[in-house]
């Protein structure tokens, strides 16, 4: 363990629980794609089937259980509790168009050809494009509200962090992860143009909307 | 188990 990886790991908790708050507070889930929330679930529950079969740490176990319970929560809340609030004819993504390859690419590219492995790497390349459904949400409507910002750019920077983490343990644990390196190379640029938006504008106090 | 791969990172 690293600052790199702790800090990675708080941001994301932060993210997490960012959302969740915002969408328990107002009683709403506008503006929140489901369709990456429910995403991000089936990331965690596939990832995160070792729970069952392997102990890593006491820390491991707390924060894989933390992020699957709380990103249920939050697609209990988008689709069932708040289901009246829900925007659903802006998250128009076809998330087909992400499982359907990422499922083929993780039967062709993973590190061990058996259940549990090709689960987990298929949950690896599924959080890299998990967010398109809401950047495209985004996109459309021309607006975010500005804790929806915060909430991605801790989402962005949690996998920024762990980038500086996989050179850090690179060049000090001799550790080399290709899979997750590639995923979280995509992943980070996705959020390059949002970054570049939020520092521009949401930091400067405005909010963030897109050009017609 | 054997050729099992542990993940220790989130």
């Amino acid at each position: 363990m690293n600052i790199f990886r702790l800090t990675g790991d708080l941001s994301h908790l932060a993210a997490i629980i960012i959302l969740l708050l915002k969408i328990w507070k107002s009683r709403s889930c506008a503006g929140i794609s489901g369709k990456s929330q429910v995403l991000f679930a089936l990331v965690f529950t596939t990832r995160y089937l070792d729970l069952l079969t392997s102990f890593i740490s006491l820390y491991n176990t707390t924060m894989k259980v933390i992020y699957i319970g709380c990103s249920y929560a939050t697609v209990y809340l988008i689709y069932m509790k708040l289901k009246a609030t829900y925007d659903g004819n802006h998250d128009t993504f076809r998330v087909e168009f992400l499982i359907v390859p990422v499922g083929g690419l993780a039967f062709l590219v993973n590190h061990d050809f058996s259940p549990l492995e090709i689960l987990w790497t298929f949950s690896i390349y599924l959080e890299s494009v998990a967010i398109l459904p809401q950047l495209f949400m985004i996109s459309k409507t021309g607006e975010a509200e500005t804790i929806t910002t915060h909430y991605l750019f801790f989402l962005g920077l949690y996998r920024a962090l762990y980038l500086i983490n996989w050179i850090w343990r690179f060049y000090f644990e001799g550790f080399f992860d290709m899979i997750a390196i590639v995923a979280g190379v995509v992943q980070t640029i996705l959020y390059c143009d949002f970054f570049y938006l939020y520092v521009t504008k949401v930091l400067k106090g405005k909010k963030l909307s897109l050009p017609a | 188990a054997e050729g099992e791969v542990l993940h220790d990172e989130l």
